[in-house]
């Protein structure tokens, strides 16, 4: 079972639309496939038609089995989406409240480690979505994945937050083990404006060890994708922002090795 | 002095944007305006050219003050930008340590109503540009504002984060006095996709008396802007994001009884 999380500190930067594009991708081809929200505000969760505010069973159900002894059950957890081979382990609101509650107990930075471990014999992909803050939340998903995938958007001002986010994965990295794969994937590219173009020429130069050699276009029918409650691969296949998608997991499906 | 904060806890909705770009129009009419930056990633203080990693005077000056039981000295925070009639207090990275440093302590609520009360001579209008997460930070610029703005995006995972916002603020709202005046402001509107329509469509039904009439459309010159170190309505003062901008700062100021 491989495991990607989706990261960057900078909100809006298309996170849960690369979480949720690549995942069906996955999942129309064949792959047994979840995608976990471990964002409190729960957008994944809402793009697929489940109500963080509501849901009963989430996430946090994991991270309080761990505070009182109890064991991990994913089942009630993982639902169905309306996308075959594709799964979601969603959020709830109550998230919010882990990072004042639960900082100090030891071993909470390894929930998630845990709760995949539960499902590695249902699951060929896992793409988890995170917050937009680094706290207890990042942390279990920078724990728990095998790769990193960093949206960017193509512009001045995400380059700022980008460095910042690479100064806290080195913070962050567990000392002495090898550093944890990454691929920093541009995102709302528009050739029409000058300044995308240069940010994705900075991108290029500043990190060329981690930048994906191409870029996802500005495709606005991603709106009409969460409003639908479907991914933009189901409602419109050949969207450009879709194909540009394509392009990107058969370039990070080469990079693996085989299994 | 008249002091409007422009928050939203969702991410990458235009928050700096609509900051930076209103305080430019009302510098513009002549007003003497101040923008504030208290978003730890200060990507305010980035697009008019500071940099928030290396500055050693910055509105954390203000906190530091308080804590120690030293006078608030705006002297040195207040600094000019490339721009007439407009000035800016910058963020500092360090801002971020806030949250966990001074919780406790009493007052640390109103530091900026403090810091603000030591220039209401050398201003007309402040702007403040709040980050995305509720905190020290935002609880500051609540207490220190008399009107707030909310951008927001015209899609529907934002109009979720939206009912959170108002959720929120209604919990801080200070017991007994008159709700803080808010004005919604739609960003990003693109009048080619049907998920933007509908969003706006929404946001007039569901908030009828806190809503703009009008929505900002999207502009992808804002990227140029922020890229050049300059707002959008020095750069192109002709664009159509400042042409939407224009008309959202003469109904705010219709709004505003006579000082
Ligand atoms: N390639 C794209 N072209 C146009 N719009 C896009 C693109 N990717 C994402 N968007 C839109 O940008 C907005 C933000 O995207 P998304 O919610 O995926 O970002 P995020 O990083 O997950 O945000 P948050 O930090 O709030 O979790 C959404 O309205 C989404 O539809
Ligand atoms: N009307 C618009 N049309 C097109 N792009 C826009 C518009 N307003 C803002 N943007 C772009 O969207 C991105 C996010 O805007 P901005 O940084 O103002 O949001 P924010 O809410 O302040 O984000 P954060 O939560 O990170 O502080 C920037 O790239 C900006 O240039
Ligand atoms: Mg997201
Ligand atoms: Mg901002």
């Amino acid at each position: 079972m491989k495991i990607w999380a989706v990261a960057n500190q900078k909100g809006g930067v298309g996170k849960t639309t690369t979480a949720i594009t690549v995942a069906s991708l996955l999942a129309k081809k064949g792959e047994k496939t979840l995608l976990v929200d471990m964002d409190p505000h729960g957008s994944l969760s809402t793009w697929l038609g489940f109500d963080p505010d509501e849901l009963t069973d989430s996430i946090y159900n994991f991270f309080q089995a761990v505070s009182n002894n109890t064991p991990i059950d994913p089942g009630p957890v993982v639902r169905d989406t309306p996308v075959a081979n594709l799964s979601l382990m969603p959020a709830s609101t109550a998230l919010a409240t882990l990072d004042r509650q639960l900082a100090i107990r030891k071993g909470t930075g390894l929930v998630m480690v845990k709760a995949l471990r539960e499902v590695r014999e249902r699951f060929d992909f896992v793409l988890i979505d995170c917050p937009p803050v680094l706290g207890i939340l990042m942390i279990n998903a920078l724990a728990a994945c095998q790769k990193l995938l960093l949206p960017v958007q193509t512009e001045f001002l995400a380059q700022k937050g980008l460095e910042r986010m690479v100064k806290t994965l080195n913070m962050v990295q567990r000392s002495g083990q090898q550093p944890l794969p990454r691929i920093i994937i541009p995102t709302m590219y528009d050739r029409r404006t000058r300044a995308s173009n240069e940010a994705w020429k900075a991108l290029r130069e500043e990190y060329p060890e981690d930048v994906w050699d191409s870029a996802i276009p500005v495709d606005t029918r991603f709106r009409d994708a969460s409003k639908a409650g479907l991914p933009l691969s189901v409602l419109y296949p050949k969207a450009r922002g879709v194909i540009a998608y394509e392009k990107l997991l058969n370039d990070l499906l080469a990079q693996e090795e085989p299994p």
